[in-house]
This record gives structure tokens, C-alpha cells and sequence, in this order.
């Protein structure tokens, strides 16, 4: 464990929770992609298999059953709570056009064909793209409650805190895995843009609404 | 490759 990937993880926390207290607290989901949260349930759900095969840590594992319970609270929030609050006019993004290609790429770029592996790296590849439904949807209602701006930065920062924790670990352990790599450098530029405007605007005081 | 092949990253 290093200080990057400790940060990384708490960023992560940080954001499954703010958008868990967001829906609960104002009762209501407008503006949240109900199939991006889907996906990263599904992110969860598939790479936290080896909860039932192997222990790692106290840390390890009491963060897993915390990621997956608040990724399934929150969809059980978009989807049958508050409902009546789901915008599912803007949350229309064709989710099969990334399951399908990426569950192809999980059965031919993999580090080791066993079923827990390629369900390893199939959550990989779909966490690198599971935010665009969310991208996709602010790009259509044009705006984003700040609320949910500090839930997509946190969520960004924690990956691109991954990409420096995997710098740290090549260098002081000579561990690396290529695969978790690139998908990460692809998630993070995927944040980009809304990098910028989080920072030009929303630190600013100002809402974020796009065009920029 | 993983550390004893051991997936320990979240």
C-alpha cells in the first residue's frame, strides 16, 4: 500500500458516497445516469468475485463489500425509490454497444483464461468506459448540479491517483499489470474535459453548463 | 504480472 493508492481509494469512497447522500438526502436522482451506476455495479460485481475465493486484508475486503453495497443502494435509488425522480428521457446511451465489445476484448486480451480472470479483466475494461453514459447525459440536459460536479471529480481523481500508485509501484516493487494500465489511461482522459470545466467553473463558484 | 498471483489492488 503507498500514499497514491491509499488517497486513490479513500477519492473513490469519497465519491460512492456523496452521490449515495445526494439522492437520499434530496430524495431524488435528476441528473444521475441510473445506466452508468448499472455498469459500475457490474463493475463491482465481477471483480469482487474473488471475495468469496481469497482473503487479502481487513482493508481489502471490508472496502469491496462497501463499494458493492453502495453501488446496488444506489441503483435500488435510481430505479425503484426515486423513481418518479429518474430522467430517463437524457439517460439514453446504448450501454450494449460497450458491454458486448468489451466482454469480446475480456475473452481475447486477458492475462490468464480462467473464468475469475476474464471476469477480472472484463470489469477492468468496463470501469474505463462505465462513466460515459453519465458524460453523455450532462453533454444532453447541457448542465450538471454541483453536487454531482464533486461526485465526477472525486470518482475521475481516484483513477488517475491509480495511474500514480502503479508509477510508484513499478519503480519501488517492479510490479505492474498492463492491462489495469491502459484501462485506467483511457478512463482518466475520458474525465479530462470535465476536468476542465470542474476547475474553470465549479471552483469558480459558477455552475457548470455546457457548451463550455 | 501480479505479486504471487494475487489480485491485492481494489
Amino acid at each position: 500500500m503507498n500514499i497514491f493508492r491509499l488517497t486513490g481509494d479513500l477519492s473513490h469512497l469519497a465519491a460512492i458516497i456523496i452521490l449515495l447522500l445526494k439522492i437520499w438526502k434530496t430524495r431524488s436522482c435528476a441528473g444521475i445516469s441510473g445506466k452508468s451506476q448499472i455498469l459500475f455495479a457490474l463493475v463491482f460485481t465481477t471483480r469482487y468475485l474473488d471475495l468469496l475465493t481469497s482473503f487479502i486484508s481487513l482493508y481489502n475486503t471490508s472496502m469491496k463489500f462497501i463499494y458493492i453495497g453502495c453501488a446496488y443502494a444506489t441503483v435500488y435509488m435510481i430505479y425503484a425509490k426515486f423513481k418518479a425522480t429518474y430522467d430517463g428521457n437524457h439517460d439514453t446511451f446504448r450501454v450494449e454497444f460497450l458491454v458486448v465489445p468489451i466482454g469480446g476484448l475480456a475473452f481475447l486480451v486477458n492475462h490468464d483464461f480462467s473464468p475469475l480472470e476474464i471476469l477480472w479483466t472484463f470489469s477492468i475494461y468496463l470501469e474505463s468506459v462505465a462513466i460515459l453514459p453519465q458524460l453523455f447525459m450532462i453533454s444532453k440536459t447541457g448542465e450538471a448540479e454541483t453536487i454531482t460536479t464533486h461526485y465526477l471529480f472525486f470518482l475521475g481523481l481516484y483513477r488517475a491517483l491509480y495511474l500514480m500508485n502503479w508509477i510508484w509501484r513499478f519503480y519501488f516493487e517492479g510490479f505492474f499489470d498492463m492491462i489495469a494500465i491502459v484501462a485506467g489511461v483511457v478512463q482518466t482522459i475520458l474525465y479530462c474535459d470535465f476536468f476542465y470545466l470542474y476547475v474553470t467553473k465549479v471552483l469558480k463558484g459558477k455552475k457548470l453548463s455546457l457548451p463550455a | 504480472p501480479q505479486p504471487e498471483g494475487k489480485k491485492d489492488e481494489l
